[in-house]
This record gives structure tokens, sequence and C-alpha cells, in this order.
């Protein structure tokens, strides 16, 4: 097991 | 029995009804994606009772506009896993927002017509990561929170 990606997510758009 | 499904089978308690299922089918899911990991944690119902359950934390890749992002979601696996579909949930960060909509609501619970129309063995967990990172392309469950504007600049006059 491993300690993952780190989460991300799109920019706010506006 | 691989090693990685002897040790996720002591995780899973024996409330599982379906051990063996249950453990090949997570065991497989991890082999491909590598950014969930099984998990056992307490999980709050709607009346307030609680119980232990496993789940599949971390993230799953999902392309949106050209881009790849790593969303956080948790997949909770009922002790009737696979007779009935896990409760998924997207999990933001602190610098992320929930985006509701038809597949998502405040408390970032997924709805999808995978999970409603769910049967074994049609319905697996590798479908359904697969149908959620389909919809999550088109349709992101989380943005990132607009960075924190400087207050209004005073005018000097």
């Amino acid at each position: 097991l491993n300690g993952g990606a780190v989460p991300s997510a799109p920019p706010t758009y506006t | 029995m691989t090693l990685t499904e002897t040790s996720i089978k002591k995780m899973l308690p024996t409330q599982y009804k379906y051990r063996d299922l249950t453990v090949r089918e997570i065991t497989y899911v991890i082999s491909q994606y590598k950014d969930l990991k099984p998990l056992m944690d307490a999980y709050v119902f709607n009346d307030g009772s609680s119980r232990d359950l496993m789940s599949l934390t971390g993230t799953v890749p999902v392309s949106y506009r050209g881009n790849t992002y790593n969303i956080p979601v948790c997949l909770w696996l009922l002790d009737t896993y696979p007779y009935n579909p896990p409760i998924c949930f997207v999990k933001p960060t602190s610098a992320m927002m929930i985006k509701t909509g038809k597949h998502i609501d405040a408390n970032g619970k997924i709805y999808l017509p995978y999970l409603h129309e769910w049967k074994h063995p049609q319905s697996d967990l590798i479908g359904l990561i697969q149908v959620m990172i389909v919809v999550f392309g088109e349709e992101p469950p989380v943005f990132s929170r607009p960075t924190t504007q400087p207050p209004f600049p005073a005018f000097q006059a």
C-alpha cells in the first residue's frame, strides 16, 4: 500500500 | 491467495458475508488504481448509528479539459457487498469546494445510475470507478476554491 497521490481539482471557473 | 489478498482479508471483519468475493475485487481495484487503498473506519448512517466498514479511500485520475486531476473519493462497502452497491462520496480537501449537481449532493454523496441499478455480478467496483472517471471528466464534482482576494485597496485621494 502506498501514500497516494496528492488530491487536486480543476480551478474554479467564473 | 496472494499476500495482498491475505492482508486485505485480515482487515475485513467476519461480518462481511461474501469476504472472498469482496477481497478479490478490492485486490484487483487497488492493482489498477494505485491511489486507492482499503481502510477500516466507522461509517455513520442517517439514523446516527455507526458501523465499522471497509472503504476504498484515495484518489481517482480524472481528465478534464486536457488536464488530469486526482479527485479524492471514498467508496464504502457494506457487509452485504457485492449484493448492495457501495456508498460513495467525494472528499474535498480544504482547498476544494463541492460542485453540487445531478450526481453530487451538498455532502459530497455520489449518485449515479450505475449505483442505482447495481446488480452483482454485472456491476463491480472497477466498472463503477470507470463510470465515475467518465462522468467526473464531463462534470467535475469538486473545484479548487478561489484564492483569497486581498482586501479592496483603500483609495488614497
